[in-house]
């Protein structure tokens, strides 16, 4: 389980503070998929910093199964996220030097049991992109690179912030449907941030945010 | 008017070739809200790219209203777009050295008759981060600037590249609510690039595209 107790993270520049998340428990299981839906601004994505050990908690704790990530030190934490998470991030954080497929192998690279880069490219539909550069590629397309590389390394648990935003319907579908049988087949536990309330309803949780707290946790599936 | 004719981009690297637009012919008339949908890749921030002189064709003519737009040199695009048009970009492109307020200032500085930045911010919800940088906004909050920054200089011609895409949905709802506004009391002109078929339903016009065609002309409402 991911357990976050008592967490609040502050943001200060300057004189002005900014509670991004208030004081914040939340728990979840193993091989559950959890969809955290709110306004702009309410500290999604920043729930998502603190859950993956990216950021720091200002107070509070995290625990993922016995680790105890909020107690280590740089090292342990890289050490960590590469062995048991994947990201996709809100602004997809490509390597703007490598290709489409470097960009995927880099995933892959430090995997235990990695799929193979151009099988999942293939996946998203990218299979003729494979040697462009980021900047060579439309915003869906880039937004399928960032989904390849977090899949490729078959991570434990997965974070994804709007991986869907930049895409069409029918592509957005065909993304879902990975993700859902990821989490069905491999018991990949899921945190997906979305505004699309019918996206919401592919979770077996729906975490509701608001101004840096969650107001709500709504359990629609049981496992 | 904005007229497209047989207009066609090729991105070439290296060996590969890209039609980005095959043969499009366009016409948007002043005053109009267009609306462009089309699966990811096919081509519609190409199409953007194309109508605003912001990227050169490989072939045909763009014209704005008398003015031969694909025969300007760079320095007379440049004086054209800032007289003339508003840009919202798919990836925001803010000045991440500059605050929120400085960001948008930047718009009002060569416009004739700008707003106010601080009341154009309060509309889009962003009066508390006036003095963030870029990198201290989450992504719809980075979005709204982005927004915020087009607004500012009341452009005769608007091009909006899914600026509703970090948004929740009532966030959204205000944005796109200023966009009717204006183009109802301003005559501007709009072409908007949205996923959302929910957002279509504003368009005078709905612009179909696929693998870099205009497949269809849909026209709503008639002005
Ligand atoms: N580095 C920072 N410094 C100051 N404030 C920050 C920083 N990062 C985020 N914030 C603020 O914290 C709040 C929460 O940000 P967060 O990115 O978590 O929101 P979000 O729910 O993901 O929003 P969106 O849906 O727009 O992506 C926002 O008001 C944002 O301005
Ligand atoms: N600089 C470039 N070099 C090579 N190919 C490019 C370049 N820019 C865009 N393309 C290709 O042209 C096609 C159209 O791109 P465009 O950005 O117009 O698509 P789009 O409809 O806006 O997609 P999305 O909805 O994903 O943003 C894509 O297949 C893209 O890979
Ligand atoms: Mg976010
Ligand atoms: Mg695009």
């Amino acid at each position: 389980a991911i357990i976050l107790a008592k967490v609040t993270k502050i943001y200060r520049s300057g004189e002005v503070e900014t509670y991004a998340l208030r004081d914040v428990d939340l728990t979840l299981e193993n091989g559950t998929f959890n969809v955290v839906l709110g306004p702009s601004g309410s500290g999604k994505s920043t729930l998502l910093n603190m859950m993956s050990g990216l950021d720091t908690l200002t107070s509070g704790t995290l625990t993922i199964d016995d680790a105890q990530i909020s107690a280590m030190n740089h090292k342990e934490l890289t050490r960590f996220r590469r062995h048991n998470l994947g990201f996709v991030f809100q602004q997809y954080n490509l390597l703007q030097t490598l290709t489409v497929r470097e960009n995927v192998q880099i995933g892959a690279q430090i995997a235990t049991d990695p799929l193979e880069p151009e099988e999942i490219l293939k996946r998203v539909g990218l299979e003729n992109h494979l040697h462009k550069y980021p900047f060579q590629l439309s915003g869906g397309e880039q937004q399928r690179v960032s989904i390849a590389r977090a899949l490729v390394k078959q991570p434990k648990i997965l974070f994804c912030d709007e991986p869907t935003g930049a895409l069409d319907e029918a592509t957005a579908k065909d993304v879902l449907a990975i993700l859902q049988a990821l989490n069905e087949t491999m018991q990949t536990t899921i945190l997906l941030i979305t505004h699309n309330p019918s996206i919401a309803e592919l979770g077996d949780h729906i975490i509701r945010m608001n101004s840096g707290e969650i107001v709500d946790v709504l359990t629609q599936k049981n496992k």
